[in-house]
């Protein structure tokens, strides 16, 4: 690994070092180092996004690292909002009764 | 309307930060500490209450995969009540559990529940003098959040598209040294103003945010706060005594 590290982009490098710092900080396990890739791709992401927003922000909101940085935007709005509305939709209409919910015997 | 207001700092409102998990239960939580923080404004009584009951007795019966504020106040309302947190814990789960509100003694009720205008004064006024409200908005800017006051255009956060139920307990204004130090000294727009925010208490465990609380600003619908800001009603109206924000 080390020898293959060597090769890579510094950038990356750190970015890896910050990743390894936010499993250890939020307790963060993969499966595979398939999975582990995908999530570091979506930290990355999330990174450049959080500095977007507060490039965007007008107040005096600061962006970063949180313990939902490797998510995308769907999985984290599945996880923990209230339910996923499609625009336009009335909330009362969105509800999905029972047919999802998975009963363990 | 003050110039400013925290239902943090009267004694026993400030309840734990309420921890979802991957249950969409943000609602019922919201919900519950509405119903936690006017018992102890009206009553001066510290309760907390079963969020597991208001996912379990809903009328869905399918809390976890989510729900609305006036579902959790209606359940409050069909059960007459709701039991206590210690007697009727959270678990959190997908599983569907069985309703369970006949089991224990209830802790807290409502008389009603109703909407407020969706207009920021209105809502300040009321907060002000009631106590804490609900609201839902639009959770996007949330996930990357650490701290300082959000404000957002309709541009970076749809106020339409609504996703999130949180308890609104508070607002006030930054001063300037808070500016300086969120921006490292190079504010873009009116460097002196103070920006005029809401406090917002999420239902993400203490480790997120500002521990475990959110500024919005104040005064531009940012993330369409104003959408729907629902409270029970824990006395029955005209017969209760001012009361008077922190």
């Amino acid at each position: 690994d080390s020898l293959w590290e060597k090769d890579l982009d510094p950038d990356l490098l750190k970015l890896k070092q910050v990743f390894e710092l936010f499993r250890a900080q939020y307790d963060r396990s993969y499966s595979n180092p398939k999975e582990y890739a995908r999530r570091l791709e979506i930290f990355a992401h999330n990174l450049a996004q959080a500095r977007k927003m507060e490039a965007e922000d007008l107040g005096t909101a600061e962006f970063g690292m949180t313990p939902f940085s490797d998510l995308t935007e769907e999985e984290f709005e599945q996880l923990h909002g209230h339910q996923k509305i499609t625009p336009g939709e009335t909330p009362g209409v969105g509800i999905k009764v029972g047919s999802e919910v998975m009963v363990e015997s | 309307v003050p110039p400013s207001c925290d239902w943090r700092k009267l004694k026993g409102v400030k309840s734990p930060i309420k921890q979802q998990g991957n249950c969409n239960c943000c609602w019922a939580m919201a919900a519950a500490g509405n119903i936690e923080a006017l018992w102890c404004i009206r009553y001066n009584r510290s309760v907390q209450v079963s969020v597991q009951e208001l996912l379990d007795c809903n009328r869905c019966g399918d809390g976890c995969k989510g729900g609305f504020v006036w579902d959790a106040f209606i359940t409050v309302l069909n059960n007459s009540g709701l039991a206590s947190e210690k007697d009727y814990p959270f678990r959190g789960s997908l599983k569907r559990h069985k309703c369970l509100a006949n089991n224990y003694k209830k802790v807290a009720w409502i008389q009603d529940f109703i909407m407020l205008q969706n207009n920021e004064q209105t809502i300040a006024q009321y907060l002000a003098t009631h106590g804490p409200i609900t609201v839902t908005i639009n959770m996007k800017l949330l996930q990357q959040y650490k701290k300082g006051v959000i404000k957002a255009t309709p541009a970076t956060c749809d106020p339409y598209l609504v996703n999130h139920s949180v308890l609104l307990v508070g607002f006030g204004k930054t001063n300037s040294t808070e500016r300086r130090r969120a921006k490292g000294g190079h504010s873009r727009l009116h460097p002196h103003r103070p920006i005029p925010y809401w406090i917002l208490k999420n239902s993400w465990g203490a480790e997120w945010g500002e521990e475990g609380y959110f500024r919005l600003h104040r005064g531009s619908n940012t993330c369409g706060i104003t959408k729907f800001p629902l409270t029970a009603r824990v006395d029955l109206q005209g017969k209760k005594a001012p009361v008077s924000c922190p």
